[in-house]
């Protein structure tokens, strides 16, 4: 889930 | 999602959208380095390839894609529809000097050796240098067209905000990304001669030029 967590950011 | 999160996407809509309808309602793309916008359509289009892979809400989806939609409509006004307007003379920032380097530096500084990790990676760092090419050319001809400079304002101030929003998640919810903060004080850094200048003379109603 980390890998996911930067990409809620534009 | 935080009240610097969104102001800083607002803004960073904003100015896309200025931009466009800039170079619409003129029909020209005069003062405007079409190099910078085909750069931030490189970075558009390498950082949202999870469109393809992930789903995270209605409101990150529909601003990527909107991301991208503009920024290639902006590069298609400059290059195609409103060629003859292009100043090319004075767009002549070389970006292998900023592509070559960032693209060495995603491979060897990223948080996951894998394709979409490397391509988001270099669009991050891509995306703090890629206005470069516009600063470049109103350093050459030493003025700028104030709706230039409005569009300038909100895309610095979108990463400004971006900053404030890091800090605020690193504070609530432990959130960090080294590598989207070091490439986003490095963007925010590039803009404060232009916000001095934009301050100083712009919001007083002058033309931003620089002195010969």
């Amino acid at each position: 889930e980390d890998q996911k967590i930067h990409k809620d950011e534009l | 999602m935080n009240i610097f999160r969104l102001t800083g996407d607002l803004s960073h809509l904003a100015a896309i959208i200025i931009l466009l309808l800039k170079i619409w309602k003129t029909r020209s793309c005069a003062g405007i380095s079409g190099k910078s916008q085909l750069l931030f359509a490189l970075v558009f289009t390498t950082r949202y390839l999870d469109l393809f892979t992930s789903f995270i809400s209605l409101y990150n989806t529909s601003m990527k894609l909107i991301y991208v939609a503009c920024s290639y409509a902006t590069v298609y006004l400059i290059y195609m529809k409103f060629k003859a307007t292009y100043d090319g003379n004075h767009d002549t920032f070389r970006v292998e000097f900023l592509v070559v380097p960032v693209g060495g530096l995603s491979f060897l500084v990223n948080h996951d050796f894998s394709p979409l990790e490397i391509l988001w990676t270099f669009s991050i760092y891509l995306e703090s240098v890629a206005i470069l090419p516009q600063l470049f050319m109103i350093s050459k001809t030493g003025e700028a067209e104030t709706i230039t400079t409005h569009y300038l304002f909100f895309l610095g101030l979108y990463r400004a905000l971006y900053l404030i929003n890091w800090i605020w998640r690193y504070y609530f919810e432990g959130f960090f990304d080294l590598i989207a903060v070091v490439a986003g004080v490095v963007q925010t850094i590039l803009y404060c001669d232009f916000f001095y200048l934009y301050v100083t003379k712009v919001l007083k109603g002058k033309k931003l030029s620089l002195p010969a």
